[in-house]
């Protein structure tokens, strides 16, 4: 490994980066992934953490960018130069930049973003290129398999000697989620912690991942709730959908976040008291919208409240024992949402397929039965 | 296009690639090199060495074809050497 002349570094560990504009090559929220993915190599290794900005100056920008692109360094077409990215410093230092005349993906096809963006994201931090040929740091491309890279001993050694090792207690990092472990998507005992719609897709959590599920495609994306929000927490509670106002609202502990597509909305997280619970309720086991009737349906342990979205209210003569008006639902429920007139009850690794016109449970399938595993 | 013969000398558009090469990643100077420099162990046959010795290749401060495919290779803009 070696460092820039004079041995550049920050004399921070909380950075913060920015995306200022993306490629066409892949989706909005794979670009973020792959870039999530790359800061998360050197967190690992490091007391480093990296926070997202969506807007404002962070300390290491990221574009794409063709040929000359306002610094010294134009790029030169389709291969050659790949990207480039400057050592610590003010303004341009950090920064990365990538030739938008390369094709960009999210697998092992050339150039595969995430690689390429962890070792950018090495000088960012202040180490130059290494001589050893299957280290990160090396200045050629390694067409090496994005699932199951590992850093090199070297480049370890690199980044180590400027910012030491990790701290010794987990820090509480964004771009670290607490359980980085891929949960398993046809594990016969999956349980989920929240489910919700939006926008005609399924989405289904488990700590800091999320299952992405359009009802007419078999394919299921595992994600990270990060890439797609990084102001939410780990651990979701209870997610429901408001389509009418295309907003989901996420739940955990007594906090709850209202977001409309990737953003948060303003003057959010709040505290679920200013929903109407009361103080002793301290938080949502789950949590589905029914657009038909317009109500909320809030499940707390063995007892549920209804709230009236039109009204923005809760309703009158709640909270009510849920076995009274959901027959065969026992509590505690850890998940539910709303799917073509009928509610799905999840229970540990069970799944009720509840009728309400009927009232009653019309089918019990495996939590993970849209999985098509 | 048939393969060129091996060692055959490189093209101009290979002299110039190979120039902008050793100048963008191995800080060779692009100011013109005085002709009695060239007979004596050239800065641009110094810069191939140091190319070479870095990239692991076989140190000949020749552009064989061994260090003309690795010129070629995509890489990062960031110089291997220098500032």
């Amino acid at each position: 490994y070696s460092f820039f002349p004079g041995s550049p570094r920050w004399n921070k560990h909380d950075l913060t980066y920015r995306i200022e504009n993306y490629t066409p090559d892949m989706s909005k929220a794979d670009v973020e992934f792959s870039i999530q993915k790359a800061f998360q190599v050197w967190s690992e290794v490091t007391p480093l953490t990296f926070q997202k900005l969506n807007e404002g100056q962070a300390d290491i920008m990221i574009s794409f960018a063709s040929e000359a692109h306002g610094d010294f360094y134009p790029f030169d077409g389709p291969e050659g130069t790949l990207a480039h990215a400057y050592h610590p410093g003010k303004g341009i230092g950090g920064d990365a930049h990538f030739d938008e005349d390369e094709t960009w993906t999210k697998d092992s096809r050339r150039y595969n973003l995430f690689i390429v963006a962890a070792h950018e994201f090495g000088h960012s931090l202040g180490l130059y290129h290494s001589n050893v040929p299957h280290s990160l740091m090396f200045p050629h491309y390694s067409d090496s398999d994005p699932n199951t890279f590992q850093l090199h001993q070297d480049d370890i050694n690199g980044i180590q000697t400027l910012y030491g090792p990790p701290l010794k207690s987990p820090k509480p990092t964004r771009s670290t989620p607490k359980t980085s472990a891929v949960p398993s998507t046809c594990s016969p005992n999956l349980v989920f912690d929240a489910v919700t719609t939006i926008r005609g897709e399924m989405l289904f959590f488990k700590d800091s991942h999320f299952w992405r599920k359009h009802p007419q495609l078999t394919e299921v994306d595992l994600n990270l709730i990060s890439s797609f929000w990084p102001f939410l927490p780990t651990g979701i509670e209870a997610a429901y959908e408001v389509g009418s106002k295309d907003q989901v609202l996420f739940f955990k502990g007594n906090q709850y976040w209202a977001i409309n597509g990737y953003d948060l909305l303003p003057r959010y997280p709040k505290n679920i008291q200013t929903l109407g619970f009361p103080s002793n309720v301290r938080k949502i086991d789950a949590a589905v919208h029914d657009k038909y009737s317009g109500q909320t349906y809030f499940f707390v342990d063995d007892l549920y409240w209804r709230y009236d979205e039109h009204r923005q209210a809760m309703n009158p003569g709640y909270p009510r024992k849920i076995n009274s008006d959901f027959p065969g639902i026992e509590s505690k429920i850890d998940a539910v949402f709303y799917h073509q007139r009928n509610f799905y009850f999840f229970q540990g690794s069970q799944q009720l397929q509840f009728e309400p016109s009927s009232k009653r449970v019309i089918q019990i399938m495996n939590s993970n039965s849209w999985f098509d595993c | 296009v048939p393969l060129r013969p091996e060692n055959t000398p490189i093209g101009e558009d290979e002299t110039t690639f190979v120039l902008d090469y050793l100048e963008k990643y191995y800080g060779l100077s692009s100011d013109p090199i005085p002709v009695e420099r060239k007979r004596s162990n050239s800065p641009v046959e110094q810069k191939i060495q140091e190319m070479q010795r870095f990239l692991g290749l076989k140190v000949t401060g020749k552009v064989d074809s061994d260090t003309l495919e690795m010129m070629h290779k995509p890489r990062c803009g960031v110089p291997d050497v220098g500032k």
